[in-house]
């Protein structure tokens, strides 16, 4: 079919089964529906320019355009559907892949991005970055959290203590994402956690995205003395996303639960075979 | 003997701001990734020893470091094995756990030696062959811990599902 679709009692995803591309969320409990679509953008990281000599480093996020390249339009997309899980697995390049999974019984889509080593060879430094585009109305204006507590407004090209003047239209709207950035037009609420702390912001109308990885080929002059550009063939990074779709009014309680569970996650140890009664005397 | 002292050491060296923005030269992040690991060995050691005081059962304790990456050699070599999940927050937990293993069966039992339902799913990897995760639901009491037993039943896999790759020509 045209659509695919993977779901819960609770979720259900659509995909478009000709670009591979998630197409919209469904929360079938509080029955809200939002147009999601979702694909891994890179910038092109500045080395100094006519404007600024400043490039981009480890200590500094500078792009060298406002406008990030999609790594692909498309992905080639597998499906494994299970009684305990549903997921779509895919493709999108030879260095960028995703897995969006649904869990039986799950309130949230797990986004599990696996990114690099990202390539350098047409000598230009990469900041990739995970986007998430809506047509929620949502005014400049989004949220990040601060250290997994206090969840502050942020809103574009704007510092509420001071007057700015703007030189940078993609880093200077960049701020911190701890635990969680959402985006909400006051009735829908689009919220993603991180499962570690990374650079994120929401750069146009309904839109958000997270920095995943960058690899760069020159040093900002900020002190660290050499470029962001891990030795041999470079990094390959992988982590989660949790992505939920809910009312404003229902949100902060799922994403505080989840976010608390995310930092201090459950440990797994195992043993082979059977052990043997123990007393500590 | 189990002690926590390098790893408190380890992540009171990764305070630093540079450790923890990444700014840091790549030796110096060697450096902090070689001394968080260093940290983490007689740590286990003491989360083993914890547990079999806990659990009133003594085992041969394995943390499986690489289950990001589908990697943990008991769950993939082992006929029968026993997972414990520990829960650090203070409200009980439903989760999935996910295991690499070999191709077959499996038969979960919970703390209370009844069946947990679980899926064998094929990862679609990079590899040319198959990778074929344990899928099973746990539920662990606030901050306490559970141990479900797994034993392999038969060398066939005739619950995973056949995978749908449509590869896709560029528009």
């Amino acid at each position: 079919s045209r659509v695919l679709v993977i779901e819960n009692k609770y979720i259900r995803a659509t995909f478009d089964s000709d670009t591979g591309l998630l197409m919209k969320i469904e929360n079938m409990e509080e029955n809200i529906l939002l147009e999601v679509s979702q694909g891994f953008f890179w910038y092109n990281a500045s080395v100094g320019d006519g404007k600024s000599s400043q490039a981009s480093g480890a200590y500094i996020f500078r792009p060298g355009a406002r406008k990030p390249r999609p790594v692909s339009r498309w992905a080639q997309i597998s499906l494994v559907k299970t009684d305990l899980v549903q997921e779509v697995h895919q493709n999108f390049s030879a260095w960028c892949s995703q897995v969006i999974r649904l869990y039986k019984g799950q309130r949230h889509l797990e986004l599990e991005w696996t990114v690099g080593p990202i390539p350098v060879e047409d000598d230009w430094g990469k900041e990739v970055i995970s986007r998430f585009d809506t047509p929620l109305k949502t005014k400049g204006e989004f949220f990040t959290d601060s250290n997994g507590r206090e969840i502050l407004k942020r809103r574009g090209d704007y510092r509420p203590t001071w007057t700015l003047n703007q030189t940078e239209p993609v880093a200077g709207n960049y701020y911190p994402v701890n635990t969680r950035i959402y985006i909400m037009d006051g009735q829908m609420q689009l919220t993603v956690l991180t499962d570690r702390s990374q650079g994120g912001s929401s750069l146009q109308d309904g839109s958000l995205e997270l920095m995943v990885h960058r690899r760069l080929l020159v040093d900002d002059q900020r002190g660290v003395g050499e470029a962001l550009l891990e030795t041999n063939t470079g990094d390959k990074v992988r982590g989660r996303h949790l992505v939920v779709v809910s009312s404003v009014r229902g949100a902060a309680a799922r994403h505080r639960l989840l976010a608390e569970q995310e930092v201090l996650a459950p440990q797994v140890v195992l043993a082979p075979g059977s052990g043997s009664p123990y007393r500590s005397q | 003997s189990g002690n926590s002292a390098p790893l408190k050491e380890a992540m009171a060296v990764l305070q630093h701001h540079d450790a923890v923005s990444g700014t840091a030269k790549q030796n110096v992040v060697n450096d902090y990734a070689k001394q968080l690991a260093a940290g983490w060995g007689p740590c286990e050691v003491l989360v083993s020893n914890a547990l079999a005081q806990l659990s009133q059962y003594k085992q041969n304790f394995s943390f499986c470091r690489e289950l990001n990456i589908s990697i943990c050699p008991v769950s993939q070599k082992s006929e029968r094995f026993r997972v414990t999940v520990y829960n650090p927050v203070g409200r009980k937990v439903d989760r999935m756990v996910r295991l690499p293993v070999g191709q077959g069966n499996y038969f979960v039992k919970d703390p209370n030696d009844k069946s947990v339902p679980s899926n064998v799913v094929m990862v679609p990897s990079s590899y040319q062959s198959y990778q074929f995760e344990l899928l099973f639901p746990v539920s662990v009491p606030a901050l306490g811990f559970s141990s479900y037993s797994v034993t392999k039943v038969s060398g066939r896999n005739d619950q995973a599902r056949h995978l749908l790759a449509r590869p896709r020509k560029p528009k």
